[in-house]
């Protein structure tokens, strides 16, 4: 191997380089490139396939918002684990038997280039607003779902804006695109950072959604998996009651969209760190969170629909 | 490269709506460049937010005229992004 070390954070050059390795590792783990970014930057997607075409999918992105770095570098340790627990764990391999998924690390390359170059604060992409002198969309903000409802700002300037229109946003459009064309995605996980939650539909409205039992159980039996391992607890809940209001998220759409099992997780910490961890923070993050993801995964193995 | 020599970071607790709604007065307020790192929405969710060192000691005068509760996240955000930096470069270094 090239000896990655997935516990240090690392630039999006290294980043690409890293998912060259594993596409070259493994037979059934494949680069692919679902769009570019505002600056012409690749959108690459680590898609995991075993055989079979258009088989039930899950996917799993990661920095969106740019500046949540834990996220990005988690993603990569995650794809690691997938590619190299097949045929080894019965879970992995069953899950990877039938269903394929896909694996976005780096969902906002622009931004986050930007935050290792100019200003390590930087959330939103890097697109030039019309008429503003500020640049950016909060692209989990962009989604056609609640767009430019409650919890969204329309000030270019702020870091919550939620774009000219819904999609305005390359980023936002190319995975919109990619799932749509897909046509069988079965469940989308979203991950953010900090704040240690993790969460369902809604985020523009307070309604519960029509499978809120299973998504609540569901999501506590995840929340359990990764407490078992260093005692780090999760929050469990829709967006609207367990943060605040946000139109225009990416699991709203998602889930209006048909994919059922649509959640986002708010990694650690709880607000010691926020959202700058330390590198140490990283391996255990990802360890911690990778249960909890294969719990949601297997369960939608066990669910088809 | 920008920098962030003496932002803080305060964590607010807002003890009841009409708090919220100071918080959120303060967001509107442009000029004092906040960045809402958890945005005031409920009372029962504690807010994050990063003040440039220009700003600390009125948005910090703000709170205590208003009796809203903080404490200090991050006393000087430049020390954790310089300690950030310098465990890039050696994991760089260890990595050549």
């Amino acid at each position: 191997g090239t000896g990655f070390d997935f516990g240090t954070y690392h630039t999006l050059e290294d980043i690409y380089a890293e998912l060259d390795h594993l596409a070259s590792e493994y037979s059934f783990v494949e680069k692919i490139q679902i769009g570019q970014s505002y600056e012409k930057r690749p959108l690459y997607v680590l898609k995991f396939s075993t055989g079979g075409s258009n088989r039930p999918a899950i996917w799993l992105d990661a920095g969106i918002h740019s500046r949540e770095w834990v996220t990005q570098a988690s993603a990569l340790w995650i794809a690691n684990k997938i590619a190299s627990d097949y045929g080894t764990d019965a879970s992995v391999t069953s899950l990877l038997d039938h269903m394929d998924l896909f694996l976005l690390p780096v969902a906002n390359p622009d931004g986050f280039v930007y935050t290792h170059t100019s200003n390590r604060m930087w959330r939103k992409t890097r697109s030039k607003i019309p008429g503003s002198v500020c640049y950016g969309v909060d692209p989990n903000r962009n989604w056609d779902a609640g767009f430019g409802g409650p919890g969204a700002s329309k000030n270019p300037c702020s870091d919550s804006y939620h774009g000219p229109s819904a999609n305005s946003e390359v980023e936002v459009r190319s995975v919109v695109d990619f799932i749509k064309s897909h046509g069988n995605f079965k469940a989308f996980l979203t991950l953010h950072s900090y704040s240690q939650l993790l969460m369902y539909p809604y985020g523009y409205k307070c309604t519960r959604p029509a499978d809120y039992a299973e998504l609540e159980s569901l999501g506590r039996s995840a929340a359990n998996a990764i407490k078992s391992l260093y005692g780090t607890t999760f929050q469990v809940g829709p967006i609207c009651t367990t943060i605040y209001m946000a139109g225009g998220t990416t699991i709203d759409w998602t889930y209006a969209n048909g994919v059922k099992y649509s959640f986002s997780l708010e990694l650690r910490d709880t607000g010691r760190y926020a959202f700058l961890l330390p590198s140490s923070h990283i391996l255990p993050t990802a360890t911690e969170t990778w249960p909890a993801l294969l719990d949601i995964m297997v369960h939608v193995l066990e669910h088809p629909y | 490269l920008e920098t962030f020599v003496g932002h803080q970071v305060l964590r607010v607790r807002t003890s009841n709506e009409e708090q919220v709604k100071q918080l959120q007065l303060l967001e509107s307020l442009e000029h004092l460049q906040l960045d809402f790192w958890i945005n005031p929405s409920a009372s029962a969710v504690p807010v994050d937010v990063r003040i440039p060192a220009a700003s600390v000691q009125s948005v910090k005068a703000f709170l205590e005229s208003h009796g809203i509760e903080y404490s200090i996240l991050i006393e000087d955000l430049q020390d954790v992004l310089d300690q950030e930096k310098q465990d890039m470069a050696r994991a760089a270094q260890r990595q050549r």
